[in-house]
């Protein structure tokens, strides 16, 4: 769709020789709308723009015989080493590695939380999760009920509000529970609510998790970069994991993220069902993005 | 900018800056800055506070053009919820039903959420909340089923209010969005002119992706009004702009925490003036 857009705009100038302003702007307009449908934040799709044009005026488009295919291949590789390597790989150093979910009310943390306990037991660790959300109704009991369905331990106390108390208990039963990683979903919580914020940077200087996973949801629209900004000034995440892929959102907010934070997307939620998160792809994520 | 400076295309650049970094999405801002500057042609002499001033006028117009649907409801009135995962639908619930206890009306709701763990435990907390009676049935195999038999219930006992809750789902899951379509059938069985409401509930953090959710949703069960949470946060919620823009759905509730007094009615002039400050 996008590349055959751009095609379009080149097969006007085909034959001319060299690219006029005109038709490189033509071509900028055609990428920033297929970056703003995808969700891509308004100012990361400026600056992006930016880089692909000063590539686009280099000598390999001028002189090439089909600039449109030139750019669209610069647009597509610009953008998958903008958004990181595909690793996937996470800090599960410490006895026992702490890993640590975030995010806004709803972006899918205790789904997540679950899923990543699947995955990490596939990988030959002996995982247990941390119902660490206090507020939700019935969040707790979520998290156990996940926790029976795919036999992982859940450590939990219906009568502690203090969620630092809760943590710190479980990291100390982990040992009971013969567990080498604990996995702590926390509330859904707003960047604009300041308590909420302190407990989470709390958690993080008292526990020191090695993994920090902030959850987005895959539709957030140009609200992704200022989010993703402040649980990283926050609590500084050391990865993404970006839920509800398995729907048709473009998914622009993991290339806002990552241009804003630095910090790469790993996972991809792809459904409701306990089963490992999707490894993320920046290449394949790229075609998304273009739609 | 402050006092008078010549209209460019700066400050139209600008403007669109504004519009799409609240979700507007490109389509209606466009059409919006396209209207701007026919008002303000360029180097006309303008001020910020008339150019905000007659953008908030086109956009609070647009908001006004669809009437929300005002029912007036001879017995029960039937309320279905709908929407994508997490985006608020359960919590909505529980505020609408303490709305309609404190106006002194029988309320029922419906655990038609079969499926995502703990759900019913969720809805049971907020039906104690409300101070409201909830309907539920754990054996179902098929939510159209639990439905139904509270439905019927209703319509015995004379309930004012029915509200309806049902699980999250994407609008790209076929099987799901049949689901909900059987669901909105058996309403129609015991109360032919149910649902008189259908709401979408729509997360104002919603991208680009929401017009789809509102398009999709609708070939199962027409939607009357949405429902837009999570305006506590720092997300503009433009995208239910967008949405009532291209489907004639207008915004007739808004979300405003976690707590069961947490919401209130849809306020265009409010909202555009958060919009654009
Ligand atoms: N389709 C789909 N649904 C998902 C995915 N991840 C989570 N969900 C659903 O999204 C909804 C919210 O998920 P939760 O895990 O409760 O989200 P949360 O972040 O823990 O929510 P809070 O604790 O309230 O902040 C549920 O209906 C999940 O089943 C995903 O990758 N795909
Ligand atoms: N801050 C804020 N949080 C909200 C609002 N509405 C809902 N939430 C939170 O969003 C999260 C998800 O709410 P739910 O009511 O479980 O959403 P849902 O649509 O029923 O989710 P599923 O049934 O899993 O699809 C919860 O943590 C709620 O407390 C709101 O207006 N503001
Ligand atoms: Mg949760
Ligand atoms: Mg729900």
């Amino acid at each position: 769709q996008f590349s055959s857009n751009l095609e379009n705009v080149f097969k006007k100038i085909r034959g001319h020789g060299k690219l006029s302003e005109s038709n490189i702007s033509d071509a900028t307009r055609e990428i920033r709308r297929a970056l703003l449908e995808a969700d891509v934040n308004f100012k990361v799709a400026k600056d992006f723009i930016e880089k692909v044009k000063t590539k686009a005026l280099g000598d390999d488009v001028l002189r090439s015989i089909s600039p449109g295919q030139q750019i669209v291949k610069i647009v597509r590789d610009e953008l998958s080493a903008l958004m990181g390597d595909d690793s996937g790989d996470m800090h599960l150093s410490g006895s026992p590695a702490i890993i640590m979910l975030v995010g806004l009310q709803g972006s899918g943390k205790t789904t997540s939380a679950a899923k990543l306990a699947m995955q990490l037991r596939k990988q030959g660790r002996r995982p247990m999760m941390v119902a660490c959300d206090v507020y939700r109704p019935a969040a707790i009991k979520q998290l156990e009920t996940l926790g029976k369905q795919i036999d992982i331990p859940v450590y939990s106390n219906h009568q502690e509000k203090d969620v630092l108390k809760i943590a710190e208990t479980a990291i100390k039963e982990s040992v009971r529970f013969s567990a080498d990683t604990v996995i702590i979903d926390t509330a859904g919580r707003l960047t604009v609510d300041s308590a909420m914020m302190d407990e989470i940077k709390n958690l993080k200087t008292r526990l020191s998790p090695k993994e920090i996973l902030f959850v987005g949801d895959g539709m957030t629209g140009q609200d992704a970069v200022a989010t993703a900004q402040a649980f990283s000034d926050v609590v500084q995440f050391t990865g993404v994991i970006l839920t509800k892929m398995d729907g048709d959102a473009r998914g622009g907010a993991a290339l806002s993220i990552k241009a804003v934070t630095g910090i790469p997307v790993k996972f991809l939620g792809m459904g409701e069902k306990i089963q490992p998160l999707e490894v993320f792809h920046p290449s394949r994520m790229a075609d998304r993005i273009l739609g | 900018f402050t006092g008078q400076i010549p209209m460019s295309e700066e400050i139209l650049d600008t403007l669109e800056a504004l519009l799409i970094e609240a979700d507007l999405g490109m389509d209606l801002a466009m059409e919006l800055i396209e209207d701007v500057s026919k008002h303000f042609p360029i180097s006309t002499p303008v001020t910020s506070k008339n150019v905000l001033e007659y953008l908030q006028k086109k956009l609070i117009q647009k908001l006004e053009k669809t009437n929300i649907k005002e029912v007036n409801v001879h017995g029960t009135k039937v309320v279905l919820v709908v929407g994508v995962n997490g985006s608020g639908k359960t919590t909505s619930i529980g505020k609408l039903a303490t709305l309609y206890a404190n106006e002194g009306k029988s309320v029922l709701l419906v655990a038609g959420d079969t499926f995502r763990a703990a759900a019913l435990e969720q809805l049971t907390i907020w039906s104690e909340r409300a101070g409201v009676e909830i309907i539920k049935n754990q054996a179902a195999t098929h939510p159209a089923s639990v439905v139904y038999d509270a439905l019927v219930s209703a319509k015995t006992r004379n309930i004012d209010v029915v509200i309806i809750d049902t699980a999250g789902r994407l609008h790209t899951q076929t099987h799901l969005m049949d689901e909900l379509e059987k669901v909105h059938r058996v309403v129609k069985k015991v109360f032919t002119d149910a649902p008189h409401e259908t709401i979408l509930v729509i997360d104002a953090t919603t991208g680009q992706n929401g017009l789809h959710q509102a398009e999709e949703f609708s070939k199962s069960t027409p939607i009357d009004h949405l429902f837009l949470t999570k305006l506590d946060g720092t997300a503009k919620g433009g995208i239910a702009l967008a949405i009532h823009n291209k489907l004639d759905i207008p915004v007739r509730y808004v979300g405003l925490g976690e707590k069961a007094s947490d919401m209130d009615y849809f306020n265009p002039t409010l909202y555009i003036k958060a919009l654009l400050d």
